[in-house]
């Protein structure tokens, strides 16, 4: 995958 | 006069009822505190579980009619660790297929990291199994950012609008008991839901090339898709931005559980397949 992929935290929010 | 001291005096008593809300922790979710008291800035609010556990999380009050509560993170400290330390959401104890749920974050009620720290480190609150949802919405946020830029700093934004969390439970922690996320407990077949997504930031063209050129063969952009399994029967958690429609998911697919064959295993299991950052193969 691309480095901006791998290098970003998946932030994950509920509603 | 006195009915500028009286405006005043208003004033100052819903802002030390916004203060006393707040320190109070009657809120178990970014939703209540928005539907409840009306905040509509984005940070750090207290919010409190059913069992009576406080704890501070970010709120994202602006998109799509804000309420949006932070869950989890999920961070690569290194792609090149392969189940070690810091893998918190497939094994930090090996690849290991005698291990096959791994740390099995995605579905017990352990915590771990912070809030400010959310891009630095895995991060998951009690919220994650706490509150009862209806949506998600998901963000890629470069590493180290902090809580202020994130929002603009982001390469990837979306959520969904369908309420499909019902159908499972209310969140993820209930998702991944329909479907758990444990190696050979299935086939590629044997992938969990995919719920289209709209768009905060990005679209389905820039989705697509976030991921290697193999990659974009073996999926349909614009979904989050939930416990997919690869062709060596290993489980993910989460396919970001996309539905599978092939089996190696290892390359476009996050979390998972504790076994990957033969040597894929980690939070980003095999993103770095053709190295990275060269737009080659699967990377």
């Amino acid at each position: 995958a691309s480095k901006e992929m791998t290098e970003a935290a998946v932030l994950l929010f509920y509603r | 006069d006195s009915e500028t001291f009286q405006n005043r005096t208003r004033t100052n008593f819903e802002h030390l009822e916004r203060l006393r809300n707040r320190s109070t922790y009657v809120a178990r979710s970014c939703k209540e505190i928005r539907d409840r008291y009306g905040d509509e800035e984005d940070g750090l609010y207290y919010l409190t579980t059913a069992n009576g556990m406080v704890y501070q999380t970010f709120c994202d009050m602006t998109t799509a009619g804000g309420g949006w509560t932070l869950v989890a993170s999920v961070h690569e400290n290194s792609v090149y660790g392969k189940c070690t330390v810091g893998d918190r959401w497939s094994s930090q104890q090996g690849n290991n297929a005698d291990l096959p749920d791994g740390d099995g974050n995605w579905s017990n009620r352990n915590m771990f990291g912070t809030p400010e720290g959310a891009t630095s480190d895995d991060f998951k609150n009690p919220g994650y199994y706490d509150i009862a949802a209806e949506d998600m919405s998901v963000w890629h946020v470069p590493n180290n950012f902090p809580l202020e830029h994130w929002s603009l700093a982001a390469i990837l934004r979306y959520h969904t609008n369908n309420r499909f969390l019902s159908l499972y439970g209310g969140n993820l922690f209930q998702l991944f008991k329909h479907y758990p996320v444990r190696y050979n407990i299935g086939s590629c077949s044997n992938r969990g839901p995919a719920i289209p997504i709209v768009y905060d930031h990005g679209d389905r063209e820039s989705t697509r090339m976030f991921y290697g050129p193999r990659s974009r063969n073996e999926f349909e952009p614009g979904f989050i898709t939930f416990r997919a399994i690869n062709n060596e029967r290993a489980a993910m958690a989460i396919c970001s931005g996309v539905k599978p429609t092939g089996c190696h998911t290892e390359h476009y697919c996050i979390g998972g559980g504790g076994y990957f064959d033969p040597r894929q295993c980690g939070d980003f299991p095999s993103f770095d397949w053709d190295r990275l950052g060269h737009d080659q193969g699967w990377s």
